[in-house]
């Protein structure tokens, strides 16, 4: 069986609430090392990434695999009754027809039980390879929004040019032009206002605005996020979840090709 | 002109 408990139920409504703008329906993998997810989006374009290591929780205990089965639009409804303090527990048996999600307020006065159908979901898993990215950028996850978001007021697609000068994120579009370049830079008193640029070749690529404005609901999620890229493999969007035992959030966005 | 890539061309099924 799966017992699972989260300090801060906002972790889980945060993060649901990032990819439900992707996917619909997915299953959350449960084994004894954390709860994991992958799933693409209708479209096959991106793919979401979580993993909530077990040392996110406390306690953690899960014997055996268990997939649970979940429609995030039921389960968006369920987390709205949790408020963000509250401790979130999940519990779900070996072949579960339910996950049972208990709220409790931090005053420990009230305390809120759901039952959520689960549904069967066929599942296919991809292999992500292990790649040396050729750039990787680390930003403030909010810089980032913002640039997706204004270059999306001029165009549905982003060149992202990474070269030792800096990263460069343009748009061209039908009212005219528009680009953002950033220099590495490190802020001694606000480390999460550092951007920190790692290359050993220059990369240019173009992919689509709107996924990447859907993967920025992720931004309240963590301070920084780190743009991984390689010439021809699609962008890695990191946000970490939970601070320092490796719990993620990744999106991976197939680039635009050139005909 | 691009077209939008697949992101199963680039990731095989497990």
């Amino acid at each position: 069986m799966l017992e699972s408990r989260l300090e801060q139920a906002d972790l889980l409504k945060k993060v649901v609430e990032a990819i439900s703008g992707l996917v619909n329906d997915c299953n959350f993998d449960c084994n004894d090392s954390g709860i994991a997810l992958q799933a693409m989006d209708n479209s096959h374009v991106a793919l979401v990434s979580m993993m909530l290591k077990a040392e996110a929780f406390s306690p953690y205990r899960c014997d055996r695999n268990i997939a649970l089965g979940i429609n995030l639009s039921s389960l968006t409804k369920v987390l709205r009754a949790a408020q963000s303090s509250d401790i979130l527990t999940l519990k779900a048996e070996d072949a579960p027809d339910v996950v049972n999600l208990v709220f409790e307020s931090s005053e420990k006065d009230r305390i809120s039980e759901y039952d959520l159908k689960l549904m069967d979901i066929d599942q296919e898993h991809l292999g992500i390879p292990e790649t040396e990215y050729a750039a990787s950028i680390s930003m403030p996850s909010n810089e980032f929004q913002r640039i997706c978001k204004d270059l999306m007021n001029i165009s549905e697609s982003v060149s992202i040019e990474c070269t030792k000068e800096g990263v460069k994120f343009a748009a061209a579009g039908d009212i005219g032009t528009g680009s953002v370049t950033l220099k590495q830079h490190s802020n001694v008193d606000k480390p999460e206002q550092s951007v920190e640029i790692d290359l050993s070749e220059p990369v240019a690529l173009s992919f689509s605005l709107k996924y990447l404005v859907n993967f920025t609901k992720a931004t309240s999620l963590a301070s920084k996020v780190k743009l991984s890229l390689s010439n021809e493999v699609p962008l890695l969007v990191e946000y970490e979840l939970s601070g320092g035992n490796s719990s993620y959030l990744r999106f991976y966005l197939a680039p635009k090709i050139g005909d | 002109p691009s077209k939008q890539g697949s992101i199963m061309s680039f990731f095989g099924k497990k």
